[in-house]
C-alpha cells in the first residue's frame, strides 16, 4: 500500500474532458494593482475579442504548422552566420523574405495604448521579437484584416517619422530580432521583419507615445508602423516584442522597470493571464526559484537558459549528463510545444510510454507522435513531468502542460524532438 | 537548442530579470 502511495505521488490524476475547449470565459487573474498589469488572453478562446467564427478558426494541425514554422525560423536565426549568408545570398527575393526573421504567430494577446489621443491595440506578445509594430494606415501597399481599426499616424498629435540618417534608425540591425532597415537617400527609416512563409511587416521606423496602463506612458516609443503587412496574425493588429535588445518593449522602458518584467499565461483558452511591467507585480506570498540567462553574443535577442535535468513519474532521465551539458535552450512565449534534442526527447518518450501503457495509442498529430485514445476514461493518470535548469531549479509542469489535443480521442504528449542534434 | 515553448509554461509566474541576469519560475503564480 505504502508503495502504491508513493506511485500515486508521481502522477496526475487528470479529467480528460478539461482538455476540451470551453466556450465561456472565466477570468482567472485580476492583477496585482501596484505596477503596469495587463491582461493575457489565448487569441483564439473566448476570452479574446479577436476570436474568430469556428468556421475561420485555425485547428490544431494548423496551429501546430505554424509553431513548426516559427521553430524552424528560430533555429535559422541561431545558425552559423555563413550558414544564414549562404542563404541570403542564394536569394533573389525582396525584403522580407529569407531575411531570416521571426515574427512568429504566437497564441497570447495584450491590449496596449498608441498615439495621442490613444487609440487600443491588441498585440501578440513575443519573447523572441524585439521590434514592435503594427499596421498603419494609409496600408500604402497591403494590411491584412484586423479587428480593431487599423492606426493612422495622421491621428495622432506625437507621431514622428525617424529619418534615415539619424542614430535610431542604425538600430534596425539583423540582431535586433532579425528586423531589417532599408534606406533610400536620406528620407524616412524603413523596417522590414519577416517569416520564411512569407509572413510579415514592412513599414516606416517611427515614434509615438505608448500607453500601458492610464499612469504608465512612455513618449517617443520606437516601432514600426507597417504600410506593407501580410500573414496570419488571427485579426491581432501587430506584435509587442519583449526580448533582449535595444529596441525591445523591455529595454526602452529600462528607466521605468528597471528591464524586469514576467507573466503568468492561463492554463486554458478560456481562462486569463497577466503581463506584468516592473518588480512587486508579483503576489509577496509567491517565490520565484530564479535560474540564470545564458549568454550567447552572437544571438542576443533571445532569452537563454540551461536544462540540467528532467523528471518523468519521479524518476530522472538516463541521459549522459554531457548531452544536457551541449544543449542549450532559449525560453520563448510565441513557440507553443517545448522542443528538445533527440536524444533528450527519446528519453522522455520512452520514460512517458511505459507509464501510459494502460492507454491505447493512436495516429501521431504533427510533430506529435505519442498521442492516446482516451475517449473510454473520463479520468487518466499521467506521470508527473519536471524539469531541472541550472542552479536547481525545480519546474513541474501543469497536466495541461504535458498533454495537448483537441479530442478525447486523440490527446498528444506536447514535447517534440528537433529533427536533428545540431539544431 | 532546445525550446521551451509556452504550453508548458502555463501556470507558472515567469519572471524576467533581464538586469539581474536571471530567470526566475514561481509555482502557481496564476491563481
Amino acid at each position: 500500500g505504502g508503495e502504491r502511495k508513493t506511485m500515486q505521488g508521481h502522477f496526475h490524476t487528470f479529467q480528460v474532458n478539461s482538455l476540451l475547449p470551453v466556450s465561456v470565459c472565466n477570468p482567472s487573474i485580476k492583477g496585482y494593482g501596484k505596477k503596469a498589469t495587463l491582461k493575457v488572453v489565448h487569441k483564439h478562446g473566448p476570452c479574446s475579442h479577436l476570436s474568430l467564427d469556428e468556421a475561420n478558426a485555425p485547428n490544431v494541425t494548423q496551429i501546430l504548422s505554424e509553431d513548426q514554422s516559427r521553430v524552424n525560423i528560430i533555429h535559422f536565426r541561431l545558425s552559423s552566420n555563413s550558414a544564414q549568408n549562404n542563404i541570403l545570398n542564394s536569394s533573389k527575393a525582396t525584403l522580407p523574405v529569407n531575411s531570416g526573421a521571426s515574427i512568429g504567430t504566437g497564441n497570447f494577446i495584450v491590449t496596449v495604448g498608441l498615439g495621442t489621443p490613444k487609440k487600443d491595440l491588441t498585440l501578440l506578445f513575443d519573447t523572441g521579437s524585439d521590434l514592435t509594430w503594427t499596421q498603419c494606415q494609409p496600408c500604402l501597399v497591403s494590411c491584412y484584416r484586423q479587428q480593431e481599426p487599423i492606426f493612422n499616424p495622421n491621428e495622432s498629435t506625437t507621431y514622428k517619422n525617424i529619418s534615415c540618417n539619424s542614430a535610431e534608425c542604425t538600430q534596425l540591425t539583423s540582431h535586433a530580432g532579425g528586423v531589417i532597415k532599408r534606406c533610400s537617400n536620406s528620407s524616412t527609416c524603413i523596417y522590414g521583419i519577416g517569416y520564411v512563409d512569407q509572413s510579415y511587416s514592412i513599414g516606416f521606423f517611427s515614434k509615438d507615445t505608448l500607453t500601458l496602463t492610464p499612469t504608465d506612458v512612455l513618449p517617443n516609443f520606437r516601432f514600426g508602423c507597417g504600410q506593407s503587412n501580410r500573414g496570419l496574425f488571427g485579426g491581432a493588429a501587430g506584435l509587442l516584442g519583449l526580448a533582449r535588445n535595444q529596441l525591445s518593449v523591455v529595454s526602452q522602458t529600462s528607466s521605468m522597470y528597471q528591464k524586469y518584467f514576467s507573466y503568468c499565461l492561463p492554463s486554458t483558452s478560456s481562462s486569463t493571464g497577466h503581463l506584468t511591467f516592473g518588480k512587486g507585480g508579483t503576489s509577496s506570498a509567491l517565490k520565484l526559484n530564479f535560474t540564470p540567462f545564458s549568454r550567447n553574443s552572437k544571438n542576443p535577442s533571445f532569452y537563454f537558459v540551461h536544462i540540467t535535468g528532467i523528471k518523468v513519474g519521479g524518476r530522472k532521465l538516463s541521459i549522459a549528463k554531457s548531452v544536457f551539458k551541449t544543449t542549450t535552450s532559449i525560453i520563448d512565449s510565441g513557440t507553443v510545444i517545448t522542443r528538445l534534442p533527440p536524444a533528450i526527447y527519446s528519453a522522455l518518450r520512452v520514460a512517458f510510454r511505459q507509464k501510459m501503457t494502460n492507454y491505447p495509442m493512436t495516429k501521431g498529430l504533427s510533430m506529435l507522435d505519442t498521442c492516446y485514445d482516451l475517449s473510454n476514461n473520463k479520468t487518466v493518470l499521467i506521470p508527473k513531468i519536471r524539469f531541472y535548469f541550472q542552479g536547481n531549479v525545480k519546474v513541474p509542469i501543469y497536466p495541461t502542460g504535458i498533454l495537448f489535443g483537441h479530442s478525447v480521442s486523440q490527446v498528444c504528449l506536447a514535447f517534440a524532438g528537433n529533427s536533428n542534434a545540431s539544431d | 537548442v532546445g525550446v521551451f515553448g509556452n504550453h508548458q509554461q502555463k501556470t507558472l509566474e515567469v519572471a524576467y530579470d533581464v538586469t539581474g541576469g536571471k530567470l526566475g519560475f514561481g509555482i502557481g503564480g496564476c491563481s
